[in-house]
Formats: C-alpha cells, sequence, structure tokens
C-alpha cells in the first residue's frame, strides 16, 4: 500500500 | 504605491493558467527583488513557487514590501480578459483592498482596467533549503506532458527513476503496466529539443500523476523542462521564464507502507 507523504515532512515553516 | 508594467503580459496569463488549478488561494509577494508566490495545494502534498524578477519588467515601482492575497481563479478571469500581445501593469495602492489590473493593446488604442478584491490568506511559507540533487533531466517540456498525460491513462501513479541507460518513467494499473524510457539525446537539431541526464546517484521515486498532470500546465511557459531528483526528498519540476523567472512545482514523493 502506498502513502502519500506531505510537504511538511521535508521543509520547516519559515 | 505598486506599479508593475509587464510587456509580454502573455507570460502572466500564461503563469496564471498554470498554476490556478493547483491553488485557490496565494498571497503574492512583492519587493524589490521582484513579484513572488509560494503556495501549497490544499492537501499540502504539492507546493508552487513563482519568481519573476523585477529587471524583466519594463517598469517596476515597488515602495515597500507587500503581499496581496488573491484568488487565482478570479485574477485568471481578469487576465484572460487581456489579449496576448497586451502589456499589462499590475497597480495597487498601500493600504488598499484592490488591486488593479491594466490591459494596453500593442497599438495603444484600447486600455482597460480590471479591479480585482484582494483577501486576507493565511499561508505558511516553507523554507526550501538549496539542495544538490541526485539526478538532474532536462528535456522538452511538451514530452514530459506527453508522457505524464499517456501514463494516466494507465496508472494513478509514476515511478521515476534515472540511471546511466536514461529517465524510465513507469506506471502500473487494473489494465496493465506502462514503462517510457528516454535516452539521453544531445544531438538534435535545437538545444531544447535535447534530453540531458545529470546523475549522480541513481534515483527511483515515486509519485501521484493526478500533481504531475497539474505542472505540465506550465508546458506553454517553456519548450524545456527540468526535473530534479534526490532520493526521499520532494522532486522539483522546473519551467523558466524566459529572461524573467521561473514557476517551479515541488511534490512530496509516495512510500510503500
Amino acid at each position: 500500500k502506498q502513502k502519500q507523504q506531505v510537504l511538511s515532512r521535508f521543509f520547516a515553516p519559515k | 504605491m505598486l506599479e508593475l508594467r509587464l510587456v509580454q503580459g502573455s507570460l502572466l496569463k500564461k503563469v496564471l493558467e498554470s498554476i490556478k488549478e493547483l491553488v485557490n488561494d496565494a498571497n503574492f509577494d512583492c519587493s524589490s527583488t521582484g513579484f513572488s508566490l509560494q503556495a501549497m495545494d490544499s492537501s499540502h502534498v504539492a507546493l508552487v513557487a513563482l519568481l519573476l524578477r523585477s529587471e524583466g519588467f519594463e517598469h517596476y515601482r515597488c515602495d515597500r514590501n507587500l503581499s496581496m492575497g488573491m484568488n487565482l481563479n478570479n485574477m485568471a478571469k481578469m487576465l484572460k480578459c487581456a489579449g496576448n500581445d497586451d502589456i499589462i501593469t499590475i497597480k495597487a495602492d498601500d493600504g488598499s483592498d484592490t488591486v488593479t489590473f491594466m490591459f494596453e493593446s500593442p497599438t495603444q488604442d484600447k486600455i482597460s482596467d480590471f479591479e480585482m478584491k484582494l483577501m486576507d490568506i493565511d499561508s505558511e511559507h516553507l523554507g526550501i533549503p538549496e539542495a544538490e540533487y541526485d539526478a538532474i533531466v532536462r528535456m522538452p517540456s511538451a514530452e514530459f506532458a506527453r508522457i505524464c498525460k499517456d501514463l494516466s491513462s494507465i496508472g494513478d501513479t509514476v515511478v521515476i527513476s534515472v540511471t546511466k541507460e536514461g529517465v524510465k518513467f513507469s506506471t502500473k494499473g487494473d489494465i496493465g503496466a506502462a514503462n517510457i524510457v528516454c535516452r539521453q539525446n544531445t544531438t538534435v537539431d535545437k538545444p531544447d529539443d535535447a534530453t540531458v541526464i545529470e546523475m549522480k546517484e541513481p534515483v527511483s521515486l515515486q509519485f501521484a500523476l493526478r500533481y504531475t498532470n497539474f505542472f505540465t500546465k506550465a508546458t506553454p511557459l517553456s519548450s524545456t523542462v527540468t526535473i530534479s531528483l534526490s532520493n526521499e526528498l520532494p522532486v522539483v519540476v522546473e519551467y523558466k521564464i524566459a529572461e524573467m523567472g521561473y514557476v517551479r512545482f515541488y511534490l512530496a514523493p509516495k512510500i510503500e507502507e
């Protein structure tokens, strides 16, 4: 089963 | 006071067409550097970063940094009313809750202005560090669009793999599977027709085609697209905007659970 990751896992809020 | 005059108004029309389906509302930021935007789609899976550098405008006046919240669908509706050869000027007064788009025909015999209401948008900006990517593929943008469209008729996701052999786009679905391999090809008549692959490490990542198909709406902006990949990082799909800047799309990969 595939899971879609979200961007906050990679980039922190500025 | 803000006044930005863009002789090639069609660029702004194309920019809006390329992002309006991915993002509903966004803040346009205006500073001495240029006119820019960073916004995520509603599920925070994809991000668009736009930069139109101030030097690319014929006239660029931005007295102080300004952030203008706009509904992109409404903005696209207004820009659709500009002719492809029109000069577009974006105007806003300090503290105003509207922005004005002025369209001038090339012969100056038709001048229109469209005033649009601004909106307050809470948006968080993400810090995107400059990264060294494991593989960078530059290819004709129309080819990439074709591949994403074709694969999405077979499956929902695409695996993009870069090896010494080339870049492979693969999908699987209920009716079967598909693999498209593009090899490096620099022996072409026009440089923009080339496929160029710079690889430091082999990469294989899986993405939702729904999003890559949104990105290819930017195809009219540039004849080439650059796809930057690193294992376990969002992919960057970049369309350069001639002498002005870029539209970059970031997309988080899918993983097997």
